[in-house]
């Protein structure tokens, strides 16, 4: 069976914050990441889809665990001139990468990645996809068994 | 000015399609894409945030312009499984793809997208980003300034 990803990666290092109902017009996401640039904070995973009820987004994206207090406060500091309506936060999620080999073949890679997580009850909760790359964020205690149901679904353990 | 980015690329032959109010339970996700997957159809860019509402979630990802009315079929065939309550496309997006270069200061790779095109009045809507890899989807009548701006932004119009 030829391999159809070059890679499987865990980050367990991140935190997860959710911005949510942020005004979707111009010029908005970039208000809201421009305290955290300015403060030398990387930002990771970054996932905003479209907005549907009254102009209003959300925007969920994701720091290093150690810089989450400090990203938080820079994000409160600046609510007068981006004015969200609420901060979600959360330190125990773990960010699941595939990487596809950009074959022929490919439409099956996310959808192998979402079934071998979904088949072990395993609940997903953001996705960010764009190419041959898919990372997805779910809960830390699932880690192991992730990673074992990814490896098994790919093809990948194998000996 | 040392350069911060790889590349920038535009993608116009993507069409965008959302679908509103998948249940936000394991599985889910896998379902939804089980059929495209079946037919060959390669899915690019794929975004789907947190839910918040009575657990209800929205996916939106891309398919070339040409696969559209195909996918979307798929997808309104499968509805008695998967149980969406909305479903919407749209052939009018181009996909904006800036590419770090991983070093240090990449805390402002992203921020530059999103100012380049948001002082230039260009709506973001939708953003999936992971590592060094950031993708936006805007209109495509705005191809053509949104280009220039990121070139600019990043320095890569000085020739
Ligand atoms: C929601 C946010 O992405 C907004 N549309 C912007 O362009 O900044
Ligand atoms: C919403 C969707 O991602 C769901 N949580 C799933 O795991 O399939």
């Amino acid at each position: 069976e030829r391999r159809i990803i070059s890679g499987i990666a865990c980050s367990d290092n991140e935190a997860k914050i959710s911005i949510i109902g942020i005004r979707d017009e111009p010029g908005a996401v970039a208000a809201i990441f421009k305290p955290l640039a300015e403060a030398g904070i990387s930002v990771d995973m970054i996932v905003q889809d479209v907005s549907k009820d009254g102009g209003l987004a959300d925007v969920t994206f994701t720091v290093d665990k150690d810089l989450l207090d400090r990203t938080l406060k820079l994000i409160k500091g600046s609510r007068e001139k981006t004015g969200f309506k609420d901060l979600i936060s959360d330190r125990n999620v773990i960010k699941l990468t595939v990487v596809g080999l950009g074959m022929a073949g490919q439409a099956g890679v996310a959808q192998t990645m979402f079934t071998a997580l979904g088949e072990k009850g395993i609940n997903i909760q953001a996705i960010s996809a764009t190419d041959i790359k898919i990372s997805v964020l779910v809960q830390e205690k699932h880690q192991k068994e992730a990673l074992k149901s990814l490896h098994a679904a790919y093809g990948l353990d194998k000996r």
